[in-house]
């Protein structure tokens, strides 16, 4: 079953 | 002071449309070189960036960097008002607490002003790194859109899986499964209607199509999308807003358990 990460594990945050 | 004028009150409906969906509010950052938002959806699964560039403007002034925090259902009734023809100023002082719309109507007889107070949104701001993408597609906004609404009633993800030959969309769940195949067009008479790909190596994905679905409210922006891929990073989807700027939505694969 496939999930759906957050956009911030992708990103760094400034 | 800063002040922003757009001759037509259209484009910023049309902006404020393509983000309201997905952010519930968001901070406008102006300063001398135009307006930039960037902004997660509220599940932090997608991310939202905005800008429009200065000389996009009828006119623009930004003396001092300003960051206005609106909210965007506060500024949809506002926008509501406007016509389409209606030219739309954004006012605002130096450190104010409140940002002015004015809209003129074309024959400058009908002048109107509507004050909305701005907010202070506590918000993450991410750094978005350069990317070569395996993938680019650029394909009909129209086209992209009704693939996302079609495919949505099959499944709630949505494989899309590129290679040199063309672009293949699928979704599959308890109905059964669906296929949608594009090929890469060959002669391009209109360049508004051609799927083009820009191929460095294949790759498949897999998308939520909720989040696709609310990237599609950029459609009555522009003519053409563009999609972004690479494995395991986020896809981009850029819709250019002519001669002012773009909006681009990141979103992260849904990965394996």
């Amino acid at each position: 079953r496939k999930v759906q990460p957050s956009i911030k594990n992708y990103f760094n945050i400034l | 002071m800063f002040e922003a004028r757009l001759s037509s009150a259209t484009t910023l409906k049309k902006v404020l449309d393509a983000i309201k969906d997905l952010l519930n509010e968001a901070t406008f950052d102006c300063n001398d070189s135009g307006i930039q938002l960037q902004a997660m959806d509220n599940s932090h699964v997608s991310l939202v960036s905005l800008t429009l560039r200065a000389d996009g403007f009828d006119k623009y002034r930004c003396d001092r960097n300003l960051s206005m925090g609106m909210n965007l259902g506060s500024m949809a009734k506002i926008m509501k008002c406007a016509n389409n023809d209606d030219t739309v100023t954004m006012k605002a002082q130096d450190n104010a607490d409140t940002v002015v719309f004015m809209f003129e109507s074309q024959n400058q007889e009908k002048v109107s002003d509507y004050e909305m107070k701005l907010m202070n949104l506590d918000q993450e701001h991410l750094g978005i790194p350069e990317t070569d993408y395996a993938c680019i597609v650029r394909m009909p906004a129209m086209e992209f859109a009704r693939i996302c609404r079609d495919l949505s009633q099959f499944g709630e993800s949505l494989v899309i899986c590129c290679t040199k030959e063309g672009v293949k969309f699928s979704a599959s769940g308890d109905v059964g499964s669906a296929n949608i195949k594009l090929a890469q067009t060959t002669s391009v008479d209109k360049e508004e209607e051609a799927v083009i790909i820009e191929m460095q190596e294949p790759v498949t994905l897999t998308f939520a199509c909720r989040y696709l679905n609310s990237f599609t409210k950029a459609t009555p922006l522009t003519n053409q999308v563009q999609l972004s891929m690479s494995m395991d990073v986020p896809l981009v989807v850029e819709y250019r807003i002519q001669d002012i700027g773009h909006v681009r939505y990141y979103l992260a694969p849904k990965i394996e358990d």
